[in-house]
């Protein structure tokens, strides 16, 4: 899986983003 | 783990022009058809319907207005199923779609009237009640926030509450006082947002009662009362009196308690309190016989069913103690008294009253207060005076016949109190006297050869008989004659010589008694007189005039300003230095992984170099060798300035290991540590790998626990390749975290070549061994230094040194002072001769707590030769840091 998520700037200017799986 | 929220949306609004909010692809597509379905909550589970999934593109969009505080958070469960099949191709995939909060719901107080009750008096700031409202939007957040404000009070004036705005406790601003307010009504208000003007409010009443205490007395309503009974008969109420209190009504502070002080002594009466008007009804309760008594004084007091409140309890019912009344009293007697009759005479009572009860006061003591002529003395019990000697009408005490005197009266109890009375003695006259000489005085001089010696009769009879006068005593023979001059037989002293002479004036009364007074005459020898010294003449009544004039020499010892002018000079001469002291180590961040900042080198020496914040820290230790340069002690030991480093801190930079050895603040790195890593977790985007910290050490014999210590290690899993460009431990680190097995530093076991200096040095008489040449100062490896010297003149015992290799790069320099003793004995002790060869050594200690000052005992040459190493250190503990094959004798 590839997720990506709209995300919104101040400006209202929605933005992909392709979050990876992290780990700690 | 997935831990970030794939999207986000706002409650209350259509977040549809959003969308796609999120989209979710399989790169199974690549090989197969794929569709794509979304399961849970706001999908096929209440809420239903809220996300859809283009099953085609795996668009995912958002089609009705959420409720945070009914989702905060949907979790879309993501499939993708071969389309042919229906056969998932993935593992599902949690995509969290999180409700971002909007101010929309009012802070509601838990109760819309909160009552409260408060004794008045109370002190300031004490907790009335605490009210309550909560705010249904996100926790934690501005639109939940809550601050509370009072916004009126009622009634109005000084402001009586104040309200912590953060958690709603009411407290008292203002001592209440209920006879002045018995209740409040608060109006308050609850925002959120913290109280700003964007913040949505709510209202609450607030009723506040002031309970009552007994803080008022009860008062009479008159100051006196009579009545009248016949004798014989008894009554139910003779009279009324009335109780007047402030505070509230038919309480128990406020119901009157009536009590006789005095004059019930017999029992004849008593009161009852009527509890409906607070009076105290004074009944007759024994019969009276007007024969024994024809009337009665009656003390009445008064106070409440209840204690006092303490904060007035002290004022009730002050003691007012003994007292003289009148505050004076006369006595009178005679001069006449003679020694035997004065011990039997008593001059009189005086006693003091107790205010209270109006009768003698019995718990009192009594003395003589001011009494100048010490003529009486009191009985302490029962204040009888008597007289403690024959009293003199001509005294000079006695004014006008009379002698004035104090007398106390002093309570038992405490806290003591003391009453004054006056004493005023009338003194009847006697004829008791000689005659008297007046206080002529006479200037007595070489051109002044007599002296005029008038007499006087004190017994007051301006025209008594004659005087007579005769010379007593003289030291040589007829110095001096008497000479009458007048009929009143005023007689002059005439001096035919040097010296001096009594002179007594003796008077002859009508009974031709002879009593005298008598005077020393003196006369200054010549000299005296000649260079011009008077002599003041003065004759009293058995008053003797000496008129001597001695000379006092005040000598003032210049020991202090001896002392002080041979102040101490500090910096003069030198010494032993105290070491400045800290107890804190401090970290360098350069300490924990990467490059040592060039900059650092300077700060960390420039501290050193002052001598006022020295840390004892081991990071400092260990930094310290490596910075040597500008290094000295505040009393002149500057000589190591400017020598040059091993240029290798690398080899000498501390591992963890040392640094715990040295007394590093654990607490704080994994402090640090730890802050480090809940900041990268929350941080929105991934790090690069590389961008972690690592404390990390290699797990060596003697590792404390957690060694290797926190790490935020943040990469892709399925990547590898980021551990090449990670340093050694780093990539140490990522091995371990990733289960690898990992190897060994590389540089732990390489044989570096070791390099052994060991110095003595004598306190005198003793000359400087030389140093040990060092082949290649610039090579990577070990510097161990083992040092010893004293200063008590014992043998010196050789130094024992063990170098271990394995414990590189390192150097260790070990120190050992031996009984540092004379000041003095150090001077010149060290010179530190040429060195013909540059690779040099020099190793430079410091003494940890001498006291006293020595004089600079280090010097050293220059040294030309930039590959001369100078190590100076600082040894805080020398046993116990030390490992264990470390020897020093």
């Amino acid at each position: 899986f590839l997720p990506q998520v709209k995300e919104w700037d101040e400006n209202g200017v929605g933005r992909w983003k392709t979050f990876k799986r992290q780990k700690r | 783990e997935w831990i970030k929220f794939a999207a986000a949306c706002r409650e209350g609004e259509d977040n549809s022009k959003r969308n796609p909010i999120a989209k979710v692809r399989s790169d199974c597509e690549e090989t197969q058809p794929i569709v794509y379905r979304i399961t849970g909550q706001g999908i096929d589970e209440s809420p239903i319907g809220v996300f859809i999934i283009n099953s085609r593109t795996g668009e995912i969009n958002i089609t009705k207005i959420v409720d945070r505080e009914l989702t905060p958070v949907f979790v879309i469960l993501c499939h993708a199923e071969n389309a042919a099949t229906g056969l998932a191709v993935e593992k599902p995939l949690e995509l969290r779609v999180r409700v971002l909060d909007v101010n929309d719901n009012i802070p509601i107080f838990s109760q819309t009237i909160y009552e409260g009750a408060i004794e008045e008096g109370g002190m300031e700031n004490t907790l009335v009640m605490k009210l309550v409202a909560t705010d249904a939007d996100e926790p934690n957040n501005l639109n939940s926030k809550i601050a509370y404000k009072i916004e009126s009070q009622e009634p109005a004036g000084a402001p009586m509450f104040i309200l912590n705005k953060q958690n709603g406790e009411l407290h008292i601003a203002n001592i209440l006082d209920r006879e002045q307010h018995s209740s409040f009504s608060l109006i308050v208000k609850a925002t959120d947002r913290d109280g700003g003007s964007d913040g949505i409010s709510s209202q609450c009443t607030c009723g506040v009662k002031v309970i009552d205490v007994n803080d008022n007395f009860p008062t009479l309503g008159q100051s006196s009362y009579s009545a009248s009974i016949s004798e014989n008969t008894l009554s139910s109420e003779m009279f009324r009196i009335q109780a007047i209190d402030a505070d509230e009504e038919f309480t128990d502070n406020w119901k009157a308690v009536f009590f006789f002080i005095s004059g019930n002594e017999g029992g004849f009466f008593d009161i009852v309190t009527d509890p409906a008007t607070n009076q105290g009804i004074v009944r007759c309760i024994k019969k009276l016989d007007y024969e024994q008594m024809q009337s009665v004084p009656l003390s009445i007091g008064v106070r409440n069913v209840a204690a006092f409140h303490h904060s007035v309890s002290s004022q009730y019912q002050v003691i007012e103690g003994p007292a003289f009344s009148p505050s004076s009293i006369s006595f009178s007697a005679s001069e006449s008294l003679t020694k035997q009759s004065i011990s039997t005479y008593i001059v009189g009572t005086y006693q003091a009253i107790d205010m209270d009860t109006g009768r003698p006061a019995t718990n009192v003591r009594y003395i003589m207060g001011r009494d100048p002529d010490a003529l009486f003395i009191i009985n302490p019990n029962n204040a009888e005076i008597r007289f403690t000697k024959i009293i003199d009408r001509e005294s000079h005490y006695v004014i006008n016949g009379v002698y004035t005197a104090e007398v106390l009266a002093i309570s038992r109890d405490f806290p003591q109190r003391t009453s004054t009375g006056t004493i005023l003695l009338t003194i009847q006259d006697a004829n008791d006297n000689c005659p008297l000489v007046t206080n002529e005085i006479r200037k007595v001089c070489m051109n002044t050869p007599s002296v005029v010696i008038i007499a006087k009769d004190l017994d007051a009879d301006p025209h008594g008989p004659p005087f007579k006068f005769v010379i007593v005593s003289q030291p040589r023979n007829h110095l001096w004659d008497i000479r009458y001059v007048n009929v009143c037989q005023t007689p002059f002293l005439h001096r035919h010589g040097w010296g001096w002479g009594r002179v007594r004036v003796c008077h002859v009364d009508h009974a031709h008694t002879s009593r005298g007074a008598s005077a020393s005459l003196s006369l200054p020898d010549q000299s005296e007189t000649e260079s011009g010294t008077k002599l003041f003449f003065k004759m009293h009544y058995l008053l003797f005039l000496s008129p001597l004039v001695i000379p006092i020499l005040m000598s003032r010892s210049d020991c202090c300003g001896n002392c002080l002018g041979a102040g101490t000079k500090h910096g003069v001469g030198a010494g032993f230095e105290t070491v400045p002291e800290c107890t804190e180590g401090n970290i360098h961040s350069w300490g924990i992984e990467g490059a040592q900042p060039e900059d650092r080198v300077n700060i960390y020496t420039n501290t050193y170099g002052g001598g006022g914040m020295v840390t004892s820290g081991g990071v400092e230790e260990i930094t310290g060798l490596g910075t040597v340069k500008g290094y000295g002690t505040a009393g002149g030991y500057g000589t190591a300035a400017g020598y040059g480093t091993t240029g290798r801190k690398e080899s000498i930079g501390g591992t963890i290991k040392e640094y715990r050895e040295g007394g590093v603040n654990m607490a704080f790195l994994d402090s640090y540590f730890s802050e480090k890593a809940f900041a990268y977790a929350d941080e929105d985007e991934g790090r690069p790998a590389n961008d972690c910290l690592l404390i990390y050490d290699h797990e060596g014999l003697d590792s404390p626990v957690g060694s290797i210590g926190c790490c935020s290690f943040i990469g892709d899993d399925l990547d590898d390749t980021y551990l090449d460009t990670l340093g050694p431990k780093f990539k140490t680190l990522a091995e371990i975290c990733l289960g690898r097995e990992i190897e060994p530093i590389p540089d732990v076991n390489l044989p570096w070549p070791t390099t052994v200096v060991t110095e003595n040095t004598y306190t005198t008489g003793s000359t400087l061994q030389p140093a040990m040449p060092i082949p290649d100062p610039v090579l990577q490896g070990n510097v161990i230094v083992t040092e010893t010297y004293t200063t008590s003149g014992s043998p010196l015992k050789p130094p024992t040194r063990n170098v271990d290799p394995l414990y590189s790069p390192n150097v260790v320099v070990t120190e050992r002072v031996v009984a540092p003793a004379s000041v003095t004995g150090l001077h010149g002790m060290l010179e530190i001769p040429d060195l013909p060869d540059g690779s040099n050594v020099v190793v430079t200690e410091r003494v940890i707590a001498p006291s006293s000052r020595i004089p600079p005992s280090l010097s050293i040459p220059d040294l030309a030769d930039a590959s001369n190493v100078v190590v100076t250190e600082r040894v805080i503990r020398p046993a116990s840091g030390l490992q264990s094959n470390f020897g020093i004798p």
